[in-house]
């Protein structure tokens, strides 16, 4: 697959851009983490699209962004059941 | 300096490439 550019990706319509960068994204995320990949492909689509573009040309800059993005999701899980917890307690 | 990923994120949709069949091991 040749390397996406930003001019091809503003030779798309911006509606399907981050579409574009999620099909780059998701297979790359789901060779490191199988069962997150669709939620961490979505939480990274959050950036705008100048920044997804240079982290595809920077398997390491991708590669920790995606643990930071996996951390995130952890924090928030457990926040989540730690509330789930509480309110069963009460 | 690189965006950090905002607490946000984690309410944003999930994606999957179009054409995608889960398996269902997933």
């Amino acid at each position: 697959q040749e390397p996406l550019t930003a001019s091809m990706l503003a030779a798309a319509p911006p509606q399907e851009q981050k579409q574009i960068l999620g099909e780059r994204l998701y297979p790359l995320i789901h060779a490191m983490h199988p069962f997150l990949a669709g939620k961490i492909t979505g939480m990274l689509l959050e950036i705008d699209n100048s920044e997804l573009l240079l982290m595809l040309e920077s398997p390491e800059s991708l590669h920790s962004k995606i643990e930071e993005a996996v951390a995130v999701l952890q924090v928030h899980q457990m926040s989540e059941s730690s509330h789930k917890s509480a309110s069963t307690a009460f | 300096a690189p965006t950090s990923i905002s607490k946000l994120s984690v309410n944003a949709p999930e994606f999957y490439p179009s054409g995608y069949t889960p398996d269902f091991t997933d």
